[in-house]
């Protein structure tokens, strides 16, 4: 997290807001439920609190704006610059102006507006921008379910050593970006993709290119708006050029890069007992068309021909893959099935249906 | 994932300069500080901001750059008043 240059604050903590106007592309309730969301953002980690005030000056004041509105900074039509806002102050100081030619939305459409909002407060109150990419205050816009969102820890970590902490009795923790050469990394699934191997976790994916040293690291809301966070399982089936992305009772298919029409689907219709709530990992065996998916200690297979389970299943996994424990996530290159056990990985050979190898989690990110 | 088409280079060099100069502060002279010799305001702009959004550093528009100054974005610069 960055400080705006000269450590700008308020004084207060009892802050008011005022909406000046609002955009036609949105419901008024919607906007102001937006507004509200994003304020409290910030008063749920700090002391501070917004009372929303009407006909008469607040110390912020928001307002959407088109092209120039005489701040010195022209706005740019739609894309681009979205909105920009100031930093704490008397006047226009902490005033949010959001470009009125931008497709403002409340889902995943256009532009997400309690999104950009909750950014621009976070220079109301005295921030500047983050390098940290998972970081509310990054930058460049990327969306997440306003149902999901949880202030990341930068922000969190930023805002308080300006305002101090909230008064809750327990200190809301946010989540923290995914370092690829961090020894601790867990995975939550993985999975082929047309060549490439995707990590996920939490709310990201980590891209891993053959031809690239560097891995890529991006919001699974990037590529995939309507996908949920924390996907639990994956595995690619290459007959297909499908992969399927499960999470709790439910799962998705990839068709090539985009989600197939007609998902999510409950899992029971891969022929999982009611008692199954969820999948932790699964692979698929290119040379049989067998699929493989680990659920606490134990696995099932399926057959992807019969787009059937096949029968004398679930079974022990430690009967036939040895002492790899809880599958967190799995995958299978050029014949190998790696296993992920927190930050263990197994290499096991189906051949021999026996583990030839144990790493790092993060083997394969040239760390 | 799709690769991007080929780029017309005065495009891209007109998004560079208009990006640096909202969000890394460089100050456009109009002289041809491009071809002098020595080093290029530009390019070290450049470099900072590859550097902060995590880029590989080459002090050159390559395409991750270009793609990167090509997100939508708050307004606000990332370095500087």
């Amino acid at each position: 997290y960055v400080f705006t240059a000269g450590n700008p604050k308020w004084k207060r903590n009892n802050l008011t807001y005022r909406i000046l106007n609002y955009t036609p592309k949105m419901r008024k309730a919607d906007v102001d439920e937006a507004i509200q969301k994003a304020l409290s953002v910030w008063s749920k980690v700090t002391p501070l609190t917004f009372q929303k005030v009407e006909d008469k000056e607040a110390d912020i004041m928001i307002s959407f704006a088109y092209r120039d509105h005489h701040d010195n900074s022209p706005f740019d039509g739609p894309n681009g610059q979205l909105a920009h806002a100031f930093q704490p102050g008397e006047g226009i100081g902490g005033d949010v102006h959001l470009d009125e030619e931008e497709a403002w939305t409340k889902d995943g459409r256009g532009y997400n507006l309690f999104i950009v909002i909750a950014h621009e407060l976070g220079h109301s109150l005295g921030l500047s921008h983050s390098n940290d990419p998972g970081a509310l205050m990054y930058p460049t816009y990327s969306y997440t379910d306003p149902n999901e969102f949880l202030l990341p820890q930068d922000d969190i970590d930023g805002i308080q050593a300006i305002y101090g902490q909230s008064s809750a009795a327990v200190q809301p923790t946010g989540p923290v970006t995914p370092q690829a050469c961090d020894p601790h990394l867990t995975f939550d699934a993985i999975t082929t993709l047309r060549g490439e191997i995707i990590f996920f976790k939490g709310r990201y994916m980590l891209r891993k290119h053959p031809a690239r040293t560097k891995t890529e690291l991006n919001f699974i809301s990037l590529f995939w708006p309507k996908l949920p966070s924390g996907i639990q399982a994956a595995y690619e089936y290459v007959e297909r050029d499908e992969v399927l992305l499960f999470k709790e009772n439910k799962y998705w298919v990839l068709r090539g890069y985009d989600i197939a029409p007609g998902y999510p689907k409950p899992i029971y219709h891969l022929g999982f007992p009611k008692t199954v709530k969820r999948v932790n990992a699964a692979y698929s065996d290119e040379t049989t068309g067998k699929t493989y998916f680990f659920v606490a200690d134990r696995y099932w297979r399926y057959d992807e021909n019969k787009k059937t389970m096949d029968h004398g299943y679930p079974k022990k996994i430690v009967s036939d893959f040895g002492k790899i424990g809880r599958v967190d996530a799995a995958f299978q290159k050029d014949g190998y099935v790696y296993f992920f056990h927190r930050t263990t990985q197994f290499q096991f050979d189906p051949r021999a249906k026996r583990i030839v190898r144990q790493m790092k989690s993060i083997s394969w990110f040239n760390c | 994932f799709p690769v991007a088409p080929d780029e017309d280079e005065g495009k891209s060099l007109e998004l560079v300069e208009s990006y640096l100069e909202k969000f890394y502060d460089l100050q456009r002279d109009h002289q041809a500080h491009l071809r002098s010799k020595g080093k290029s305001p530009l390019s070290a702009k450049l470099k900072e901001m590859q550097e902060f959004f995590g880029l590989q550093v080459t002090g050159k528009p390559d395409l991750d750059t270009l793609e990167m100054m090509k997100k939508p974005r708050c307004g606000i610069p990332d370095v500087g008043q």
